[in-house]
């Protein structure tokens, strides 16, 4: 563990309850692709299935447990208690085109042929492009309130954090993961674009709005 | 260290 890490998994919560508390206190799931979040928790359902077998620590456990109840109470409140007011005209990303792609490079790239890596492999190449629905409902309606700005902001600066922890490891402990490390770069580059009209827009007090 | 057994990140 260290800094950038601890970092990265702080945004990482409070960007899952950033999303659950806007939800649950504007009692309305407008704005907020339920396909994303579909595949956030189809990502940790995949990658912690290890929960049985794998002991890391108790942080990485409770973490774990952490975001697969969370992203199922997402799911559960966008498509089932706030229902009417998800906004499923707008959300209408082909999921097909990230789940088929995500699983055919999980079979290419993996660190053994097991169901378990598999998995593990699939969940980071989908978690990489999860947010492609939110992103694509963004640009479809022009804009996006501000609190699910900072929900954006929060999870993109995640895995950003994330890149600085695998430097740090990668010299101070020899580890690599290349598969996490490339899906990683990919996942924070997609942010990239949102993260500019973050700080030029939201930081300075206006709506963030996609020109068209 | 290349080849990890056990994932260790989140």
């Amino acid at each position: 563990m260290n800094l950038f890490r601890l970092m990265g998994d702080v945004s990482h919560v409070l960007a899952v309850f950033i999303l659950l508390a806007k939800i649950w206190r504007t009692r309305s799931a407008a704005g907020i692709s339920g396909r994303s979040q579909i595949l956030f928790t189809i990502v940790y359902l995949a990658r912690y299935m290890d929960l049985f077998f794998s002991f890391i620590s108790l942080y990485n456990t409770v973490m774990k447990l952490l975001f697969i109840s969370a992203s199922c109470a997402t799911v559960y409140l966008i498509y089932f208690k706030f229902r009417a007011t998800y906004d499923g005209n707008h959300d209408t990303f082909r999921i097909e085109f990230v789940l088929v792609p995500s699983l055919l490079l999980a079979f290419i790239f993996h660190y053994s042929m097991s169901f378990f890596e598999l998995a593990w492999s699939f969940s980071i190449f989908l978690e990489a492009v999860a947010i492609l629905p939110q992103l694509f409902m963004v640009t479809k309606t022009g804009e996006a309130e501000n609190i699910t700005s900072h929900y954006l902001f929060a999870l993109g600066s995640y895995r950003a954090l994330y890149i600085l922890n695998w430097i740090y490891r990668y010299y101070t402990e020899g580890h690599f993961d290349p598969i996490a490390v490339c899906a990683g770069i990919v996942q924070t580059i997609l942010y990239c674009d949102f993260f500019y009209l973050y700080v030029t827009k939201v930081l300075q007090g206006r709506k963030l709005q996609v020109l068209p | 260290h290349y080849v990890r057994a056990a994932h260790d990140e989140l």
